[in-house]
């Protein structure tokens, strides 16, 4: 595995327990999308349907169970803690999500490497991340007040994207017949989406001015 | 394409 794999993934957690620490400690929720949380527990529960049948590394197994026991138990906390959840932006968390879930899936049913449940699922759930952060970066904008936690949330998720592209960039010069088209191309539009958000979380961050994003 | 290759990725 090489460095910016791990550093990635090593993001992608922090992001995690930055939310659940919000979340578990200051019982807390606000200025997070529930639609958001639950595009990616759906994201993990197709992606890891090999869990049990596929064995890579013990890495990869304890880091699966990881994201999947986060992913559902954020949208349990927000669903079912009564201090969580009246903190919840209900009102201002209001995309609907359906139309992203619909939309993968038949791009999944569409366009894939090889037609197998599992292997359709796993593209579902490549197209459905893309798009997933959507929810989150829509309630931020309407929300307007966005504590530091909520902002350095959606920072490392970012950051994991952007730490997962430079390594598939890496791995495609070290590793031979390491092309992934569905991959690549997904993964540079969720980068993406996240770029605006990051130009003015830099520049909040630099002016050391409180982060807003405009209308 | 070796598609397996790629499922060590989370």
């Amino acid at each position: 595995m090489n460095a910016f794999r791990l550093a990635g993934d090593m993001t992608h957690l922090i992001s995690v327990l930055v939310l659940l620490l919000k979340i578990h400690t200051i019982k807390s929720c606000a200025g997070i999308s529930l639609k958001t949380q639950e595009l990616y527990a759906l994201v993990f529960a197709t992606r890891y349907l090999d869990i049990f049948t596929d064995f890579i590394s013990l890495y990869n197994t304890v880091m699966k169970l990881i994201f999947l026991g986060s992913s559902f138990s954020i949208v349990w906390y927000m669903r079912r803690h009564k201090l969580v959840q009246r903190s919840y932006d209900k009102d201002h968390d209001t995309f609907r999500h359906q139309l992203l879930v619909l939309p993968c899936l038949i791009l999944a049913l569409l366009i894939h490497e090889q037609f197998t449940f599992k292997e359709v699922m796993w593209t579902f759930s490549i197209y459905l991340e893309a798009v997933a952060i959507l929810p989150q970066l829509v309630l931020l904008q309407r929300t307007r007040n966005i504590d530091n936690l909520t902002g350095q949330y959606v920072f490392f998720l970012g950051a994991y994207r952007s730490l997962y592209i430079l390594n598939w960039i890496y791995r495609y010069f070290t590793e031979p017949h390491y092309v992934h088209w569905i991959t690549w191309i997904s993964g540079l539009v969720q980068t993406l989406l996240y770029a605006d958000f990051f130009y003015y979380y830099i520049s909040s961050w630099k002016n050391n001015v409180k982060l807003t994003l405009p209308a | 394409v070796d598609s397996e290759l790629l499922k060590d990725e989370l």
